[in-house]
């Protein structure tokens, strides 16, 4: 028996509609330290890994007797939780071998419960082995100014380079009608941490990256109020999201390497 | 000109 009760279902709503137009099949994988979810992109350019922990303040209960695989159509799954009010208590239950997954929803005042069934999917993912690796560069923004680099650099090129050294780091796009570039120098000394730009230097990096890719990560801005961009010369970013009282949320995106 | 590159070159498959 696998039976997760989540204290916010915005919280998995927002993860869902930040996944489902990249990612539109993933298995969920649940074990007794959590659920993860690990998934490319059609074209095998991008990854998603979600980390939710089951001993985070987020889940009322969790219970997972043994290691399921449960996978889901996650434009469904989102057609699901919408049916879900953001204040909702959100339930997520499937057997052993399961077939199906259950969503229940539990409104604040105990008045209303809504329950939803779906037919689980077979999907055959092949699992990569992620390193656990030490970045030449660790950049921690506010999450909406990521969201606001990427939109406007976006209207004049396909792809951003990104380049990151010890006052900061550059966003600059060349495209045929014009060029832009922004510049973001550190900034830790404003009071709130999460509005501060800090950037974390081993070693200077250039890199390029496909910005359609990037923007589409950045449907996850509500999830957090920081992100933070992890680079090494020539391997791929990483644009990681924390998810309060849950864990984390991951893209990985193959650079852009000259020919 | 830039050649994207794919995340299976970068992940080993597991």
């Amino acid at each position: 028996m696998f039976e997760a009760k989540m204290l916010q279902s915005s919280v998995l709503k927002k993860i869902i509609e930040s996944l489902k137009d990249l990612f539109s099949d993933a298995n969920f994988d649940c074990s007794s330290s959590g659920i993860t979810l690990q998934d490319m992109d059609s074209s095998h350019v991008a990854l998603c890994y979600l980390k939710l922990r089951s001993d985070e303040e987020g889940f009322e209960d969790y219970r997972c007797d043994r290691n399921i695989t449960l996978g889901v159509n996650l434009v469904l799954m989102s057609k699901i939780l919408k049916c879900a009010g953001n204040d909702d208590v959100i339930t997520l239950r499937a057997e052993d071998e399961p077939n199906i997954l259950t969503f229940i929803f539990d409104s604040k005042n105990g008045e209303r419960v809504s329950k939803y069934d779906i037919k689980l999917m077979e999907i055959d993912s092949e699992l990569l082995g992620i390193p656990d690796t030490e970045y030449s560069c660790v950049v921690k923004m506010p999450s909406h100014e990521f969201q606001r680099i990427c939109s406007n650099l976006s209207q004049l090129g396909d792809s951003v380079t990104v380049d990151c050294h010890k006052e900061g780091v550059d966003f600059k796009v060349a495209g045929e009608q014009g060029s832009g570039a922004i510049k973001l120098k550190q900034n830790t000394t404003v009071d709130k941490e999460e509005d501060q730009v800090s950037v974390e230097l081993n070693e200077a990096v250039t890199q390029s990256f496909a910005l359609k890719f990037l923007c589409a990560f950045t449907k996850a801005t509500s999830l957090s109020d920081t992100v933070s961009l992890s680079l090494t010369q020539d391997t791929p970013i990483v644009v990681e999201y924390p998810i309060a009282q849950h864990g984390y949320l991951r893209f990985y995106l193959a650079p852009k390497i000259e020919e | 000109t830039n050649k994207q590159g794919n995340i299976t070159e970068f992940f080993r498959k597991q």
